[in-house]
């Protein structure tokens, strides 16, 4: 485990934390996509199929069970919680996220690292992660302003892929056998589409304005 | 599946 690693892993947590203290304090969740937080969670529940069957570390266990809880409180609240529900915005979040799931298992079929049930989920968990965020994007886009705690919210993820990225560089210089060429391929895509947010974040955190996207 | 081929990342 490298440091890299560790503050990918940190700021990946610090994101999530985001979303339920916000939900959690305010009682709403306007401005969250459900689909996006319906997509990570089933990110997680696919990619830790292995979370009872093979023991890496008590470090990975206990956030693999915090990733996969958290996730689906996430998505308990905002379709359960009387209070929460309310303020999601049913008609803004329409990006029909079935087809994208349908896309990453066809390419989890033909493209992954062994063809077993574990390695295929796995594959498929890795493009589904690369992808989630598009709903949330769509839904920042139509919404047109950011409000403060969704735009760290999306900008602690990035730092979380970007740390990832960088733990894979490192990674491969100083490890021989290192190859995850699936994750570091889906991870760069998934970067990519942070990308335009970032720099409409940086525009507006560097001229002092809310946060405008182009419609 | 041993541990070494296993995903030791999240």
């Amino acid at each position: 485990m490298n440091i890299f690693r560790f503050a990918g892993d940190m700021t990946h947590l610090i994101s999530i934390l985001i979303l339920l203290l916000k939900i959690y304090a305010t009682k709403s969740c306007a401005g969250i996509s459900l689909k996006t937080q319906e997509l990570y969670a089933l990110v997680f529940l696919t990619r830790y199929l292995d979370l009872f069957t093979d023991y890496v570390s008590l470090y990975n266990t206990v956030m693999k069970i915090v990733f996969i809880a958290s996730s689906l409180a996430i998505v308990w609240c905002m379709r359960r919680h009387p209070l929460v529900r309310r303020s999601y915005d049913k008609d803004l979040d329409t990006f029909r996220h079935q087809y994208v799931v349908l896309a990453c298992f066809v390419l989890a079929l033909l493209l992954n690292e062994k063809f077993t049930i574990q390695e295929v989920f796995w594959a498929f968990s890795i493009y589904l992660e690369a992808v989630a965020i598009l709903p949330q994007l769509v839904l920042l886009q139509r919404s047109g302003n950011v409000d403060n705690l969704t735009g760290q919210y999306v900008l602690f993820l990035g730092a979380y892929r970007g740390l990832y990225i960088i733990n894979w560089i490192y990674r491969y210089f100083t490890e021989d056998h290192f190859t995850r060429w699936i994750a570091c391929v889906s991870g760069l895509v998934q970067t990519g589409l942070y990308a335009d947010f970032f720099y409409y974040y940086y525009l507006s955190w560097k001229t002092n304005t809310k946060l405008k996207l182009p419609a | 599946w041993s541990a070494s081929q296993s995903h030791d990342e999240l």
